[in-house]
């Protein structure tokens, strides 16, 4: 299988952000940016099938680990992917 | 799964790999391709085909790229991303990581068939699926074998494209598939296919290539569907019970980038939109085409420049919508100008496959846009159109 590349916590949050989990343009202060990765770390287990503890336990970075597709999972904001 | 929200509106769309990857040889990254498209084709009703013609326009736009490679989505080196792809609307072309170790049937390094089936849902308009056994799952899950689509996978492209017609074989074709798409409502129960005319006198009236994909051959009062095996099953029908008062015994037909197709005969044209007479048809040709004549032989749309060509006896014209006039004073020329096309043409296509292709008589010549000359190739131009064509 392709090598895998270690996932700190700091590059977990540009995964989040990468893949659509995490918005990186909203400017929240502290407490209500915390809650909000919080809840971006769940949305993403719930999507993966994993317990949706809200954590960055050791079963969400190994996926995070995975080789896989650049495309976002979620759409929304998705103004990154310009027409061509 | 997942709609992203946008799908194509043709079903036969054409790609080519402007950019390989250094590790695989050419031939066998073309027939993974071939067979990453073939997974979708086999349960939907859409089909793609390979253009090699440099500098044409094709749907699906394939690269191998290293790093930051133009669109702001930098690839990161072996692992992590593998690849990304674009939706329908922002263009569907799909883009591969240089420098990963792709594979082809083997467990190591990262297997170039699953990964471009996967980005080719993409660039048909799926998002990801959070079933993780399905293809559109975004993470890799390794090399399968015995590969197959998930239920979820069947379910999101059918979504979309609807289910395969049967009636276009699922086989890995050598020659572009010409079409998988729908016919209005009203077409009738199939009866036996029945191509003895054509194979008897295979002159025919008109060719167009239509807005469901599929290519038609026009002869007297009769109509032909084209598959890549020749003649559709259940044709010739009668071009009345389908195209309304579209009459017989036509002279040209072309289908403008508009997905429109147009009709002469005689003095007259008719126009359809996705395969529909619009109203206030027949007009007269001056009245849309001025500059063109009457009982013109043929018609096309010049892949080299996307204007509109009208060919008669030895002359042609150029007609360009963009343009007033259209019809510049220059013309019209000699068709020798378009070296070894004959004169007194009856029909002319541009296939999608790229190429512009002539049928006189039982013979057809492909035009070569880049050396503006028919084709010099073994076996030479011209062809038997009814053994190329329609199957005979």
């Amino acid at each position: 299988a392709p090598v895998v590349a270690p996932v700190s916590d700091t590059s977990a949050m540009m995964y989040l952000s990468q893949f659509g989990w995490l918005d990186p343009s909203a400017r929240k202060p502290g407490s209500a940016a915390l809650l909000d990765i919080r809840n971006a770390v769940k949305d993403f287990q719930s999507f993966a099938g994993l317990n949706q503890t809200g954590e960055l336990d050791d079963e969400t970075l190994q996926l995070m680990n995975m080789p896989r597709c650049g495309v976002r999972d979620k759409i929304g904001h998705d103004a990154r992917r310009k027409k061509r | 799964y997942a709609l992203q929200g946008s799908r194509w509106k043709v079903r036969d769309l054409s790609y080519r790999i402007t950019k390989y990857p250094r590790g695989l040889k050419t031939a066998d990254v073309d027939r993974e391709i071939s067979q990453a498209f073939q997974i979708w084709e086999n349960v939907a009703n859409i089909s793609f085909h390979r253009v090699d013609t440099v500098g044409s326009k094709v749907h699906i736009e394939i690269r191998f790229e290293k790093g930051e490679h133009g669109d702001g989505d930098a690839f990161d080196g072996e692992g992590g991303t593998l690849a990304h792809a674009y939706f329908p609307v922002y263009g569907g072309d799909a883009h591969f990581d240089e420098e990963e170790k792709w594979t082809i049937e083997s467990y190591r390094g990262t297997n170039l068939f699953q990964v471009a089936a996967h980005e080719f849902g993409h660039s048909l308009g799926l998002s990801h699926s959070d079933v993780r056994s399905s293809l559109m799952a975004p993470f890799y899950r390794g090399y399968h074998p015995s590969f197959k689509l998930d239920s979820d996978d069947t379910n999101a492209i059918q979504a979309l494209y609807g289910k395969r017609i049967k009636s276009v074989p699922v086989t890995t074709t050598k020659r572009p598939i010409i079409g998988a798409g729908n016919f209005p409502k009203k077409e009738t129960p199939s009866t036996p296919t029945d191509k003895s005319k054509l194979c008897d006198d295979p002159k025919i009236d008109a060719i167009a290539h239509m807005a469901d994909g599929f290519t038609y051959v026009f002869k007297g009062s009769d109509f032909y569907r084209l598959t890549e095996n020749g003649v559709a099953d259940g044709y010739p029908k009668k071009i009345r019970t389908m195209f309304g008062t579209l009459e017989d015994n036509l002279d040209a037909a072309f289908t403008w980038t508009n997905d429109r197709t147009y009709f002469f005969k005689g003095n007259k044209y008719w126009r359809f939109t996705d395969m529909t007479m619009d109203t206030g048809y027949p007009k007269d040709i001056s009245d849309g085409f001025e500059g063109i004549p009457a009982n013109i032989d043929t018609a096309f749309v010049w892949s080299g420049n996307g204007k509109i060509y009208f060919f008669k006896g030895d002359k042609y014209w150029r007609f360009d919508p963009s343009r007033r006039p259209p019809v510049s004073s220059g013309y019209p020329k000699p068709i020798s100008n378009w070296e070894g096309v004959p004169n007194n043409l009856d029909a002319a296509l541009r296939y999608s496959n790229g190429h512009t292709y002539f049928f006189r008589a039982n013979k057809y010549w492909r035009f070569n846009d880049r050396n503006f000359a028919v084709d010099t190739t073994d076996p030479p131009f011209p062809r038997n159109t009814a053994q190329w064509w329609f199957g005979c």
